[in-house]
C-alpha cells in the first residue's frame, strides 16, 4: 500500500467544525472524528456539559495525508488558530494505506 | 411585622420538594456515589422543560391579545441583562488576582438565563398559585442574549485596549526613528453571529418552538396530556443533577480562588433585587403582575449552566472556563434556586398583602 | 357538494398539532438550531409507539374472535407493496439519469411502511372517533416485508440481467474459437433471510412483541396507565424528529438530481389512492371499515425511514443510500404525513356521509 | 384444601403482565431480534424504579413513628444474605469441575438483593392489595451489602489459604536448612472499603436518595403525579430488557457447566424459603406483615444483575465473571421473577387465609 | 515486545459482524471496535440514523496482527467483500505489543 | 516535532481510575480515553452491563510519552496489577508530537 501519515489531533468538541474546515481547506481526502474524554495539562471540561453525565467532552480527529507536509501544515493552522486558547494535542504518526475510495 | 410574615413564608418555600432534590443531588455527588443521570435523559429533560413552558406561553398568547403591556418588562429584562455584565466587570473585574477576561465571562454568565431555575420559578408560583403573564417566561431571550452579547463585546474591547497599550510600550522606545503612530487596530465584533449563536442555542430554540407552536398550533391537547403533567416529575430529576453537577463543580471554584465565590453567592441576590425593582416600576406603570415581577427577578438571579458557557468558550476563547462555569454552576445556581426563588416570592407576596 | 365538504374536513386535518411538530422540526433544523433529541430517546420513543400500536391491536384481537375477516386487506396489502415497487422499477426506473438500481431501492422504501407515520394516522383516526378494526395496524408486515423482498428480488434480477447482457458482448468477439456459451449465472435469491432480516428489525419486532403480549397476556392495566397515554405526547416529539430530519437530508436529495423529488411528492399519494381503491373493494366484499381503509391507504403512502434503510443497504448495496433515504425522508413522508393523512381521512369522512 | 388453593394463586399470578415482558423479552432476544433499548433509557428506568420505591418507603415512614420493629426483620435479612452466601460456598463451591473462587462470587450475587425484581414484588403486592410496612424495601441494603462483604471475605480467606497451603508445600522440601517458618500471609481484607462501594452503587444509592427525600422533604405532590404512576409501566420495559438480557447470557452460562445452571434454578426457591420461615418467625415475634415477609423472602430469591457485579469484579477478581453473572442473570433472576414472586405470595395468602 | 501490525478499518456500522467473521477467519486473536464518525468520498449517512441525533454511524476496527501478510490479507478480504458498494478505508501502521492475553 | 511514543491499553471499564493513577504516578503529561468494545481472548462483559444495550463496555485509553522506558513502565504496572485477572491488551506505537501544551 502507499505511505502515508496519520494526523491525529485531540481537542474541545466545540471546534469539530472548525477544524474540519481546516482540513477540508489543506485538502485532506476525509477524516474519523470519535468522542473521546481524557485528561492534559488544562484539564477542564469546559463546555457546560455535566460532569456528571455518562459521556465524553473532548474529540479525536484522525486525518490520514499522503504528505508528512500536509500533516504539519493542518496540525500548524490548528495549532495557531486555536490551542492558545482551547484545550488539545496535536500528533503524528506513520501509516501505510492498504485501501481508500479517494486518496 | 413585614419581616416576620416574609420570614415565614421564606421558610415555608425552603420546604418544597424541588430545593430537595437540589439538596439531595449535591449530597449524592458529595459522597462519591456512581449514580448518574444518562446525559441523553438529561438533554431530553432539559428540552421537555422548556418546550412546556414555550407552550404554555404561546398558547395564553394566542388568548390574550395585548402584548403591547410586553414592552416594558422586556426592555427592563434588557437593561438589567446589561447592567449585570457592567457590574460584574467594574466589581469582580477590578479585584486582586482576578483576570479581567474571566471576569467578564462570568459576569456574562450570570446574566444570562438559567432554564432550569426559571422551570422551577414557574412551578413554585403555580403551586403558590400566584398569577403571572403567560408571555412572562418569553423575558428569557430578551435577558439572555444582551448579556452574552455585552459580555463578549466587553471582552472583545478589553482585548483591544490591552493589545493597543502593549503595541503603545513596544513603540515609545523606537519613536524617533519611526514616526508613524500605531496602528489602530480595528477589531470590531459583529453583534449578529454572537445573537445567531445564542437563538441556535438547544434550550432557546426549544423555548422558541414552544412559543411559536403554541402561538400558531392549537397544542392544548397535547400540553395537557403529556408535557404539562410530566413538567414537575421531570424539573425534580433536572434539580438533581442540577445539585449533583453543583458539587462536582466545586472543585474546578476552588482552583479559581475565593472572589469568584464571594461573587457567585452575591451576584444571584443583587442581580435579582435590581430586576425586582425594576419590575416594581413595571407594575405601577404597566400593571405588570407581582408574578411577572418575581419571574423577572429570577432570571435576572439565574445564571446559565447549559446554554451559555458554549457561546461564551467561542467568543471569550481566552477566560477560563474552570472560573466563569465553576461560579455559575457550584453556587450561582444554587443560591439562585435555594434562597432566591423563595427570597424573591416571599417578598412579593409580602408586598401583595399590605 | 362533495369536494366542498372534502375541503373542509381536509383543512380542518391541516391544523393538527401532530403537525404543527413535523413542520416545527423542518423551521429548527432550517435555520441550523443545535437542538438535538438523542438517538437513545428517539430508538425509544419510536419503541414505545410501535408497542402501543401493538399491545392495543392485540387486546382488541384478544377480545374478538373473527380474524377471517384479516385475510382480504392482508392480501390487498401484500398486492399493493409488490405493485408499488413494480411501479416505481417501471417509472422512476425508466427516467433519464436515473440508475435502475438506486430507483429500484428507491421504490422498495415507498412500498415499505413507516411506524411514526402509521402512529400519526391512527392519532387521528382516534382524535376523529373513526372506528377501525384493531387488527389494522397489524397489515404493516403484510406490506413492508414483500416490498422490501421484490425490491431486492426485482434489484437482483436486474443486476443478472446486466451481466449476463455485459459477458455476452463481452464472448461476442471470441465466438470462433470458445465454442462454448457463456454459463447462465444462478444467482437465485434467497428470500427468507431477506424476510428474517426484516421480522428482526427493531421497529417491527416492537410490533409484534405488542401484539404478542396484546393476545397472550392480559396487559390492559400497564396499556391504560403507561403506554397508551403517553402515546400523543412521544409522537409529537417523534414528529419533531421527522421534520428535522427531512430538512437535514434535504441537501442529500439535491444531489442525486430532481426526478426523485418528483416521485417522491406524488408517490405517497398515488400509492395512497391505489391502496385506498383496494381498500373499498373489501369494504364492499367483507366489511373492512372506513378507518381501516385509511389505514390501508397511509401505511401504502408511507415510506419507511428507520427500518427499512439497513435492510435495502444490506440487500442492494450497489444503490446509492442518498437517493432512497433522501427521498423517503426529506420529501416522502413529510408528504405522507401532511398531505396524506388528511387526505385520506378526509376523503373517508366524505364518502361514509353519503 | 392448602395445595389447591395455594395452585390456584399461583397460575393465577404466573398472568401478570409483568412476566409477559419478561417472557416477551427471551423470544425477542432468542429470535435474534436488533431490537434494543438503549443503556441510557435503560440506567435511567433502574432509577426511576428505585427513587420511587424509596419515595414512597420515606414517605410512609415519616408518618409512622415506630421503627422499632424494622429491627428484627433487619437482622434477619443480614443473617439470610451471611447465610446464603455460606451456603453456596459449602455447597456449590464443593462440587466437582467448580471453582471456588467463582463459586464464592456466584453465591455472592445470589445473597445480594435486585432492585428489578424488588421493584416487581411490590407491583405485585400492591395489585393484589396486600399490604405491607412502608420500610420493608429499606431492607435491601441490609441483605445486599452483609452479602457482597461475606463473599469478598470468603474469598479472600480462601485465597490466603490457598497461597498458604501453596507455600507450606513449597517449603517442606527446604526445612532443613531454613528454619524459619513460612510469614503468616496477614492480609486483613478491610470491610468498610468494601461497603463503602456497595452503597454508592447506582441502585442502592437511588433507594437512599429516595428514602432520605421522603423522610425529610414532603415530596407527595411529584410522588403521585410523576414517580409513582410512571413505575408499572417502567417496570414492564425493565422485565423486557430482563428477559432479553437472560437468553443473551445463556450462551456465557454454558460455557462454565451444568452445576451453575442447577444451583441458580433451585437457589432463588431455597433462599426465598428460608427467607420466608425467617419472616414468619417476625410474624410471630414482633407483628411482622404478610407483605413484609414476601419481600423479605423475595430479595432472598433475587440475585443481583446490575449492582452487584461491578463490585465483586472488582472485590473477587479471580473470579470469572462468565460463571456468576451468567448464573444470575440467564437463571436466577428469571426464576425469582417467574417463579418466586408468585409462589411466596401465594403461600402468604394461603396462609393469611387459614 | 514483540513486533506486530495495528490494521485498521472505518467502515459503516452495518458490516460490523461481517467483518468480524472475516477477522476471526483470519486467525487474528482479537479485535477493538469504537463507534466513529468521519466524512470521506462518500459522504453519505446510508443506514438510515437520524442524522440529527447526537451519535456516529461508522465503526472503527483496530486488529493487532503478528504479520503484515495476515493484515493485508484481512484488509484485502474486506475491500474486495465490501468497499465496491459501502463506504471504508483500510490502513495499517507499525505497533509493538507490550502485553496481551493471547497473541 | 518531537519523537514521542504512543502507548495504548485496551481493558475493562471499571479499572479506569485505578489505570488513570498509574498514568499519572509514571509521570506521563496525560492521556485519552475512549469507548471501546472489542473480543479477546477472554471475551466476557465483564461489568453487568446489559448485553443487550447499545453502548461498549471496554475503554480504550492512550498515553503519549517522551520516553520509550515511560511507555514499558506503564505498561509493565498495569500488567502486572490488573492484566492477570482482567481482560486487557497493552502496544506501543512511533509518533511525532506536533503540539502539546505540556510534553
Ligand atoms: N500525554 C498525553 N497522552 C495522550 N493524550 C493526551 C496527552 N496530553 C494531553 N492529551 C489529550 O489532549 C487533551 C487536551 O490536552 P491539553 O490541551 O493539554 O489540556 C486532553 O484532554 C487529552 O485527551
Ligand atoms: N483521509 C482520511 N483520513 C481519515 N479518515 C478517512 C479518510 N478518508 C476516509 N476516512 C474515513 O473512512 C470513512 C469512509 O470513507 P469513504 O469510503 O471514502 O467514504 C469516512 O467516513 C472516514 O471516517
Ligand atoms: N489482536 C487484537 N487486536 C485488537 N484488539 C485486541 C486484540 N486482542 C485483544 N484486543 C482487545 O483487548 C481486549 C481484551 O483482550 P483480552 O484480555 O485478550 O480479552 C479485547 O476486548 C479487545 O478489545
Amino acid at each position: 500500500g502507499r505511505q502515508a501519515y496519520m494526523l491525529v489531533i485531540v481537542t474541545e468538541k466545540l471546534l469539530l467544525k472548525q477544524v474540519a474546515k481546516v482540513i477540508d481547506a489543506a485538502g485532506a481526502t476525509g477524516y474519523t472524528v470519535a468522542a473521546a474524554g481524557g485528561k492534559g495539562s488544562r484539564n477542564v471540561r469546559s463546555s457546560g456539559q455535566p460532569s456528571v453525565g455518562d459521556s465524553f467532552s473532548n474529540i479525536k480527529i484522525e486525518v490520514l495525508t499522503p504528505t508528512k507536509e500536509m500533516a504539519t501544515m493542518i496540525a500548524n493552522k490548528v495549532a495557531a488558530e486555536f490551542f492558545e486558547d482551547y484545550s488539545g494535542i496535536a500528533y503524528v504518526c506513520n501509516a501505510e494505506v492498504l485501501f481508500a475510495h479517494k486518496f | 411585622t413585614f419581616l416576620s410574615e416574609f420570614g415565614a413564608l421564606f421558610l415555608d418555600k425552603l420546604q418544597s420538594p424541588t430545593l430537595g432534590f437540589l439538596i439531595g443531588g449535591m449530597v449524592v455527588a458529595a459522597v462519591n456515589s456512581r449514580l448518574q443521570i444518562p446525559e441523553a435523559v438529561y438533554k431530553f429533560i432539559v428540552f421537555m422543560l422548556l418546550i412546556k413552558v414555550g407552550l404554555s406561553g404561546g398558547i395564553a398568547i394566542r388568548n390574550t391579545e395585548n402584548l403591547v403591556e410586553m414592552l416594558l418588562p422586556a426592555l427592563f429584562a434588557t437593561l438589567t441583562g446589561i447592567a449585570i455584565v457592567f457590574i460584574g466587570r467594574y466589581s469582580l473585574g477590578l479585584l486582586p488576582k482576578v483576570k479581567m477576561m474571566d471576569a467578564i465571562a462570568t459576569a456574562g454568565l450570570f446574566g444570562a438565563v438559567s432554564g432550569s431555575t426559571l422551570a422551577a420559578a414557574l412551578t413554585l408560583l403555580d403551586s403558590e398559585e400566584m398569577f403571572y403573564e403567560p408571555w412572562a417566561a418569553a423575558l428569557y431571550p430578551f435577558m439572555d442574549i444582551p448579556a452574552l452579547v455585552t459580555a463578549i463585546v466587553l471582552a472583545s474591547i478589553y482585548a483591544t485596549k490591552q493589545r493597543q497599550a502593549a503595541e503603545a510600550r513596544l513603540n515609545q522606545g523606537e519613536y524617533f526613528d519611526d514616526q508613524q503612530p500605531p496602528q489602530p487596530q480595528n477589531t470590531r465584533i459583529k453583534i449578529w453571529p454572537i445573537i445567531q449563536d445564542s437563538l441556535q442555542g438547544s434550550a432557546l430554540s426549544a423555548l422558541l418552538l414552544g412559543l411559536g407552536l403554541g402561538i400558531l398550533t392549537d397544542p392544548t391537547s397535547v400540553y395537557d396530556n403529556f408535557f404539562n403533567p410530566a413538567f414537575r416529575g421531570l424539573l425534580s430529576i433536572l434539580m438533581l443533577v442540577m445539585g449533583m453537577e453543583a458539587a462536582a463543580r466545586l472543585g474546578e471554584l476552588r482552583k479559581v480562588g475565593q472572589w469568584y465565590a464571594i461573587y457567585a453567592f452575591i451576584a444571584p441576590l443583587l442581580h435579582g433585587f435590581i430586576a425586582f425593582g425594576f419590575g416594581m416600576i413595571a407594575h405601577q406603570i404597566t400593571g405588570f403582575s407581582y408574578g411577572g415581577v418575581v419571574i423577572l427577578a429570577v432570571i435576572a438571579a439565574s445564571s446559565s449552566d447549559i446554554s451559555g458557557p458554549p457561546t461564551l468558550r467561542a467568543g471569550i476563547p481566552k477566560a477560563n472556563p474552570s472560573a466563569y462555569i465553576g461560579s455559575s454552576t457550584a453556587v450561582g445556581t444554587p443560591v439562585a434556586l435555594a434562597l432566591g426563588i423563595p427570597l424573591y416570592i416571599g417578598l412579593a407576596q409580602t408586598l401583595m398583602d399590605m
